[in-house]
Order: structure tokens, then C-alpha cells, then sequence
């Protein structure tokens, strides 16, 4: 994310907004909905508040013009229909949001979706300046998307937050808000270097190991030293996040990601069609409610799937159960317990994670060789 | 028959477009000396920052691709500080 030079802000929390004027394009009442909604989205990160003024006196003014639409000093006309949607001032301008009247704007994906624009451009308002990042809201390109599905980005999050810190209520007693925003604070204070960590799930992905929990998701490359966090909806708006398992069939390309009784196929973030389908439909018996865990061992083809203190293992050549299974976990899987919460084959190894450790398994031998704490893979 | 050269493709009116662009959202910083590029040619500085900050193929020329996003709806703030 980038701020402005300076980094220009508003010195107070509560602000003001007003609506100059409406484009015809739309109801009004859907008009104010949208801009409430690209508020919130601001809103529900931020200690911030906005609450529809009257008059002069409100913070940010919002204006629907075409063409030479204000006298406000540098302020580019707009170019018609197509091409620029909107634009914004800085907080240290005076926060202005024009929309551009030419456009046909709506409350779906058909034309150009206010909410979405206005959502961008108030990042503006509040002092964002464009991201680089093409899922971040604040990045420049105006990409068509379902209202519905339009978040925040882990990239808008941080960058409004390094202006005007955390919602208050993540700083209290970290409750949920009920928002669906992508900020859900218990899950914001995920410290990966937490000792106690567990993982939902862990996988390879094109060469990258991700370790998933709750909406996150880091991803480690062998490439480079940092590792990425971002929120699971960002990669697949689909999924959001409360993924119970994942793996990788490399020599598809594909990677399987298990949430409850569904289950999906994606190549790198596209989800293939014909899915979610049933983990009944691979041939996991009906009372099985999730998955826990799954891995695909390169070497025999085959994928174990740990559910409770039960596996099953799967031909991924013939697409079946094999007859023996379920085994028992215990019995199988010897000093590492009786469930597992992720599993993922690394370098030939096997590495089964169960609360905050993971054991190194040695599937000839059927024994532990290591045991590690399970975020030993970040270097805290 | 070959494959003509991308740069060779480019319009007149697609010229206007990119250099109208460039100089809407990757105006001339503070400091920077400028140089007086020629109506049809493009600044391929301005044009690298474009297409480093959009992912493309850094290249400094206009190809079908860069012109591509340049013609997407955007928002009308420039990508760096003028």
C-alpha cells in the first residue's frame, strides 16, 4: 500500500460526509445505500465513523459531474463515458470524491457499480494513495466484479490502518463485529510466531508451501525469505476462509481445498468447473462430516485423508478408496497421536501436524523421526 | 507471413491515447528534469513505470497489452505523486 507524500490524514474520528448532488442513473435510495456500504467498508477496520451530514459544514463532499465539473483548484475534467470513473483529493485537499456523470452507474455489475467506485475512491479521502496490488481495492484498474463479493484487501487493511490503527473493538475484547468484512478481529491478531499455533491446513502449491488458518492464508516461497500473508478470499472469493484441508496434485496442476462436506478443484485461483462437489462423490463414507486433513504422496500416487482418528487412502489414478481403509490414525501413524489438523509431503518427507507441533514421518519405516513445533517453517 | 513488430501496430489515435494517459496518471515529479519527448513518440520512462506498477511485461514499449489497460476503466488519481 502507499499513502500520499506526507501522509496526509483526518485529525479526527468521526467524519462527515454529504452528497452534493445524484445521478439520475440510479434511485436514490439505492444511491445512499451504496455510499453507506463504501463507508463501512472503512469503517469496520478503522476507529473511524461517517455519518451523512447536511449543508456546508460536512468533512468530504461528494459531487457526480462530466467533463470541467468544479472549480476546485487542479481538478482535471472528466473524459466522458469509459476511461476515468472517478476521482478523489487527499485529506490534505479537502477529501473531495467526484464521480464521473457519464458513466451509467449501478447498484449491479452490469454498468459501472457505485459502491465499489465510491468505496475506492473514499481510500482516497482518508489519505490511501493507489496499490500495486490488482486485489487490493485501491488498485487503479476499475475490474467488474459481483458488488457482493467486493472486500477489502489484507494490502487496504494494513495501509488504512498504518493511518488510523485498528478498529476499536479489535483492541477490546477482540468479539467478532458480525461484519463480513475480511477483518473479523480475532482473526486479525493471528500471530504466526505464537508458539501455541495450529494450522487449519498446509499444502504445496506450484513450488510454494501455504499454511491456511481461520481467513488467512501465508504463503512460503523457496524464492524468497518474507512470507506473504493474505486473506484466503483474496486468491478465492469462494471459500473466504474455515478450510478444513488442502493438497496438491502436481502433476495436475490442481490443488484440492476441503471445506466441511464440499470439496473444490483449482488451478492456481481458478476454481474448475463443475465444483464443490460432495467428499462422499471420492467414496468417504456419508458420516463423515469434514475432512481434516489430506496429503498426496508423490511417490505412490495415492492421497490420505485423515478425518477424527480415522485415514482412508485414495488412488488418484484410478479415483477410488482403496479396499482396507479407514485405518485407525494411532495405529498406522505410531507417536504422533490420535488426529491430525494438516498434512504435507516436503523434500519426499511426510509432515503431519497435530495442534502446535508436526512430526516428521517416515512412512517406509512407520515412525517419527522429528518433531517440531508447527511454525518451525517461519523462522520466529 | 511474418508477424509484424507490436510498435508497428499502434494507431495514431492509440499514440494519442497512451501518451495522454502517461501524462495523466505518471506525471513528471518534482525534480525530475524534463525532457521534451516528440509528439509520436512515447516516454518510455513513464511508459516502464506503467507497466512495472500495472505487472506487465516491462518492456518501454507500447504493446498490445499495455495499450489494453490503458483503454480499462480506472480511477483518475495518478499512480504516483505529481
Amino acid at each position: 500500500f502507499k499513502t500520499f507524500p506526507l501522509s496526509p490524514k483526518w485529525p479526527k474520528k468521526d467524519l462527515t460526509y454529504r452528497l452534493q448532488n445524484y445521478t439520475p442513473d440510479m434511485p436514490r435510495a439505492d444511491i445512499e445505500e451504496a455510499i453507506r456500504r463504501a463507508w463501512t467498508m472503512w469503517s469496520d477496520v478503522t476507529p473511524l465513523t461517517f455519518t451523512e451530514g447536511s449543508g456546508d459544514s460536512a468533512d468530504i463532499l461528494i459531487l457526480f459531474g462530466a467533463g470541467v465539473h468544479s472549480m476546485i483548484p487542479f481538478d482535471p475534467p472528466f473524459d466522458g463515458p469509459n476511461g476515468e470513473v472517478g476521482h478523489a483529493f487527499s485529506p490534505a485537499h479537502g477529501g473531495y470524491v467526484h464521480l464521473d456523470e457519464d458513466e451509467d452507474w449501478t447498484k449491479d455489475a452490469k454498468g459501472t457499480n457505485l459502491f465499489h467506485v465510491a468505496a475506492h475512491e473514499f481510500g482516497h479521502s482518508l489519505g490511501l494513495d493507489h496499490s500495486k496490488i490488482p486485489e487490493a481495492l485501491m488498485f487503479p484498474k476499475y475490474i467488474r466484479s459481483d458488488p457482493a463479493k467486493v472486500r477489502l484487501h489484507q494490502d487496504d487493511v494494513e495501509g488504512i490502518q498504518s493511518l488510523y490503527g485498528p478498529s476499536e473493538e479489535a483492541n477490546g475484547d477482540g468479539q467478532s463485529s458480525g461484519s463480513e468484512s475480511p477483518t473479523n478481529l480475532t482473526e486479525q491478531v493471528v500471530d504466526l510466531c505464537n508458539p501455541h499455533i495450529s494450522f487449519d491446513a498446509v499444502t504445496s502449491l506450484r513450488g510454494e508451501t501455504l499454511f491456511f488458518k481461520e481467513r488467512f492464508m501465508w504463503r512460503k516461497s523457496p524464492a524468497q525469505s518474507n512470507i506473504e500473508k493474505d486473506f484466503i478470499s483474496a486468491f478465492w472469493p469462494t471459500l473466504d476462509g474455515g478450510i478444513d484441508a488442502a493438497y496438491e496434485v502436481e502433476n495436475k496442476d490442481t490443488l484440492f481445498i476441503f471445506k466441511g462436506e464440499q470439496y473444490w478443484a483449482t488451478k492456481g485461483n481458478i476454481i474448475q468447473p463443475g465444483y464443490p462437489k460432495s467428499i462422499h462423490a471420492l467414496g468417504i463414507p456419508h458420516i463423515v462430516k469434514k475432512i481434516d486433513a489430506a496429503v498426496y504422496d508423490k511417490n505412490t500416487k495415492k492421497t490420505l485423508f485423515f478425518s477424527s482418528d480415522k485415514y482412508w487412502r485414495y488412488d488418484e489414478t484410478r479415483n477410488y478408496i482403496e479396499r482396507r481403509y479407514p485405518g485407525k490414525i494411532a495405529a498406522d501413524f505410531p507417536g504422533i497421536g490420535s488426529t491430525v489438523d494438516a498434512a504435507l509431503q516436503h523434500n519426499g518427507h511426510l509432515y503431519l501436524f497435530s495442534g502446535s507441533k508436526q512430526y516428521e514421518f517416515d512412512s517406509k519405516r512407520r515412525r517419527v523421526i522429528n518433531v517440531k513445533k508447527s511454525n518451525s517453517w517461519f523462522g520466529c | 507471413l511474418p508477424i509484424l513488430p507490436q510498435t508497428e501496430e499502434v494507431t495514431a489515435e492509440d499514440m494519442q491515447l497512451a501518451q495522454k494517459y502517461l501524462n495523466s496518471y505518471y506525471p513528471e515529479q518534482e525534480g525530475t528534469p524534463v525532457i521534451r519527448t516528440r509528439q509520436d513518440k512515447i516516454d518510455a520512462n513513464k511508459l516502464r513505470q506503467m507497466q512495472e506498477f500495472f505487472g506487465l511485461k516491462v518492456t518501454g514499449k507500447l504493446d498490445a497489452s499495455t495499450l489494453e489497460e490503458m483503454k480499462a476503466p480506472r480511477c483518475g488519481v495518478p499512480d504516483i505523486a505529481g
